[in-house]
């Protein structure tokens, strides 16, 4: 475990604790895309298979479980929760799943590492996990509104894995371990991701004024 | 055989 990984999980662990806070305590998934919600729900589901089967250690047993927990709770209160639920903007928030999962699916079956099922699923989350937060990029685009919960939220995940890639590079440089390409790629697609809206984050943050994103 | 100890990670 090295620094840049450490500081990985925990701005992942914060993003989503932060935006499961915000749900529970004003009781409101406003700006909130259900669509990539589920996708991580999905993305955590199939990464963490091997969770009962392989222990690594008590930490990645946690987190895992952490993980899954809070996403799925997410779904939860913006599906089920009935205040919760009213606040979700189902006729802005309208990417199809299948666009996404689709390709990512068909390309885990032809890309990957080892073709058993674990592996492809594994794979299948690295790649839907870099183009997960499109829904939630797109919502923010249309509503053109970001309050400041969900902008920190969306800063928070794109900083977790630019935090991994530097891990990554640490461990290629230090241990006989090397990262496997499909990591890189999926990796650095999804942090590039976030590039534009990096910018626009700072960009407000610099000049202090609300953020927009262009149209 | 290379184990792919990615797996470590989360």
């Amino acid at each position: 475990m090295n620094i840049f990984r450490l500081a990985g999980d925990m701005t992942h662990l914060f993003s989503v604790l932060v935006l499961l806070l915000k749900i529970h305590t004003i009781k409101s998934c406003a700006g909130i895309s259900l669509k990539t919600q589920e996708l991580y729900a999905l993305v955590f589901t199939t990464r963490y298979l091997d969770i009962f089967t392989d222990f690594i250690s008590l930490y990645n047993t946690v987190m895992k479980l952490i993980f899954l927990g809070s996403s799925f709770s997410i779904v939860w209160y913006i599906r089920r929760h009935k205040i919760v639920r009213r606040s979700y903007d189902k006729d802005q928030d309208t990417f199809r799943h299948y666009f996404l999962v689709i390709p990512c699916l068909v390309l885990a079956v032809f890309i990957n590492h080892k073709f058993t099922f674990k592996e492809v699923m594994w794979t299948f989350s690295l790649y839907l996990e870099a183009v997960a937060i499109l829904p939630q990029l797109v919502l923010l685009q249309r509503t053109r509104n970001i309050d400041n919960l969900t902008g920190q939220y969306v800063f928070l995940l794109g900083a977790y894995r630019a935090l991994y890639i530097l891990n990554w590079i640490y461990r290629h440089f230090t241990e006989p371990h090397y990262v496997h390409w499909i990591t890189w790629i999926a990796g650095v697609v999804q942090t590039l991701l976030y590039a534009d809206f990096f910018y626009y984050y700072f960009q407000s943050w610099k000049n202090n004024e609300k953020l927009q994103l262009p149209a | 055989d290379t184990k792919i100890d990615q797996k470590d990670e989360l």
